[in-house]
């Protein structure tokens, strides 16, 4: 553990709460995509199964718990709790455009050719490209609410602390895990452009709007 | 230096 990883999995955290902390006090999942939720569970419990017969330490444990039952707790909120104020007529993005690539991908792409290691791939290139249809809805709608903003940042401030985590793991372990470097660095290029909007507008006190 | 990965991060 570093200070990178530690810092990027606490920003992920943060995320969660930051979107718990949204649709609780506006009683609303207005703005978040449904689709993008729901890939997040799924790489959550494609990836953390391993939580019931690999033990790495009690905050992995505790941080697999966490993400896999935020995010089930999350799609709970949108379609039962809050379900009038998801409008899935915005939430177009095809997801199913990303998840058959990902399957197809996992299974050339994997550290050995068992049921847990391709499902781990799986998991891994699906996270990188589960944010497109908010990304995706964002664009559409040209705008959003400050709070979503700030969900967005955590979570690509996330995928960022990861890539200094690698480069530190190189030079003090001599690791390197390329499938999960190459499918990091997408992940975290696909922020750049809400990152620009975000620095210059959010965080200036303005409104989120893209331009026309 | 390419490794086998233990799966350590989340």
């Amino acid at each position: 553990m570093n200070l990178f990883r530690l810092f990027g999995d606490l920003s992920h955290l943060a995320s969660i709460l930051i979107l718990l902390h949204k649709i609780q006090t506006t009683r609303s999942c207005r703005g978040i995509s449904f689709k993008t939720q729901a890939l997040y569970v799924t790489v959550f419990v494609a990836r953390y199964l391993d939580l019931f017969y690999d033990w790495v330490s009690l905050y992995n444990f505790s941080m697999k718990v966490f993400f896999i039952s935020s995010s089930i707790y999350i799609l709970y909120l949108m379609k039962v709790r809050f379900r009038p104020t998801h409008d899935p007529s915005i939430d177009t993005f095809r997801a199913e455009y990303l998840v058959g690539p990902c399957v197809v991908l996992a299974l050339i792409f994997n550290y050995k050719f068992t049921f847990p290691e391709v499902l781990w791939s799986f998991s891994i290139f699906l996270e990188s490209v589960a944010i497109l249809p908010q990304l995706f809805m964002l664009q559409r709608t040209g705008e959003a609410e400050t709070i979503t903003t700030h969900y967005l940042a955590a979570l690509g401030a996330y995928r960022a602390l990861y890539i200094p985590n690698w480069i530190y793991r190189y030079f003090s372990e001599g690791v390197v895990d390329p499938i999960a470097v190459i499918a990091g660095l997408v992940q975290t290029a696909l922020y750049v452009d809400f990152f620009y909007v975000y620095f210059t507008k959010v965080l200036q006190g303005q409104k989120f709007e893209l331009p026309a | 230096a390419v490794k086998p990965v233990s799966h350590d991060e989340l």
